[in-house]
């Protein structure tokens, strides 16, 4: 009865950057946000 | 018809596995996430650039499609995405789960997905943390009588590729060693457990006198206050590089004592090989990182893939509780 999902592995998004030289700009935007839940914002492209 | 849910930065996520949604199926790689409650898939009709490196669903070749019309918008760390709400069968693992509420994807604004290498994401965590209105996945599972216990498990390989597996249903013992031993979720909302202290070399360096974390599949990281991280750093010697990461001397892997999370008066040692990963160039990063501008979980700590690959862990939705053991 036991349902096992194998997962696989893969290069990670940060990688990814890196390796195409544009984290710094990627963290510079996007700044880890620990919670959005209870942000009161609309959507912003409506 | 504006929804919001909790949803983290998927800089570091790195294990996916394949589901299939709709009649005939239609293929999806995602990440099972213990820190979300919703499954969503980009659509056909996604038109944003990140949506075009991905497999996307197409709804008209599906016969037991059916739409709701509700808008949705999920607000990531590092993006959002825009959608609308939908039912199909969703199959993994020889489970078909019928009817099951997911989000379809119409625009992914930014540049978030753009170099994600899966194509959607399946919430784990507790029905009240997604969507309201909807049934996350798991509790569709149970629902319909399709497993057998009320609760899945984690184990993710300390290899490079194969081997990570979740189960749903029960417990394969094989995968750990010794007891799990069981602990109390704190908030049925996410995974959160009340965590002892960390410490090191037997002196407590964080979480002093207890504090909050959240078990996440959906974070790769240990992730914690940003002073208290940055504190952690300096012990370890990690310096800040050009991109804002945190640079360590590969040979401290060998001489860096162990930091030990305490959890229920049970320690779950992390060593330095853990802690500090080598990439492919032989450059050494440190594991953790900070989290910034978060509100309620300001506190809290996140433990990720990195606390993971070595405490096989179980998520028991019966009892609430979180059982973890040495990973084999």
């Amino acid at each position: 009865c036991l349902v096992t999902i194998p997962l696989t592995r893969i290069k990670s998004m940060r990688e990814n950057l890196r390796e195409k030289d544009r984290l710094r700009d990627y963290l510079e935007k996007h700044p880890y946000n620990l919670a959005y839940k209870f942000v009161d914002s609309a959507d912003p492209d409506p | 018809g504006v929804y919001y849910e909790p949803m983290r930065n998927y800089l570091d996520l790195a294990y996916v596995g394949t589901i299939s949604i709709g009649t005939p199926p239609q293929e999806f790689r995602v990440i099972f996430d213990t820190g979300s409650s919703d499954l969503w898939v980009p659509s056909i009709h996604c038109t944003s650039p990140a949506c075009t490196n991905h497999n996307v669903f197409n709804p008209l070749l599906s016969s037991t499609f059916r739409i709701s019309g509700r808008p949705i918008h999920l607000q990531y760390g590092s993006g959002r995405m825009s959608g609308f709400l939908a039912y199909d069968t969703v199959q993994f693992g020889g489970l078909v789960d019928e009817s099951q509420a997911f989000g379809l994807s119409l625009r992914e604004p930014g540049r978030f997905m753009e170099y994600a290498v899966f194509d959607g994401i399946l919430g784990l965590g507790y029905p009240s943390l997604g969507l309201g209105g909807t049934t996350p996945v798991f509790d569709n599972l149970w629902k319909q009588g399709l497993i057998p216990e009320e609760l899945f498990a984690f184990y993710l390989s300390k290899k490079e590729e194969e081997g990570s597996v979740v189960m749903f249903g029960g417990v394969d013992h094989s995968y750990y060693s010794g007891d799990l031993n069981w602990v109390p979720v704190s908030r049925p909302l996410y995974w959160q457990l009340t965590m002892d202290s960390i410490s090191m070399n037997g002196e407590v360096i964080a979480c002093d006198g207890g504090c909050e974390a959240i078990i996440d599949t959906g974070t790769s990281l240990l992730i914690g206050p940003s002073d208290i991280v940055f504190n952690i750093q300096k012990i370890i010697d990690a310096k800040q590089s050009y991109s804002g990461e945190y640079m360590i001397n590969c040979d401290t892997i060998n001489t860096l004592p162990d930091i030990v999370f305490t959890i229920n008066g049970v320690d779950y040692p992390v060593p330095a090989s853990a802690y500090i990963r080598e990439d492919h160039q032989g450059t050494c990063y440190s594991n953790f990182d900070e989290g910034r501008g978060g509100l309620l979980l300001s506190d809290s700590w996140i433990l990720g893939d990195v606390f993971l690959r070595l405490y096989f862990t179980v998520f028991d939705r019966a009892n609430n509780t979180i059982g973890l053991a040495p990973a084999v």
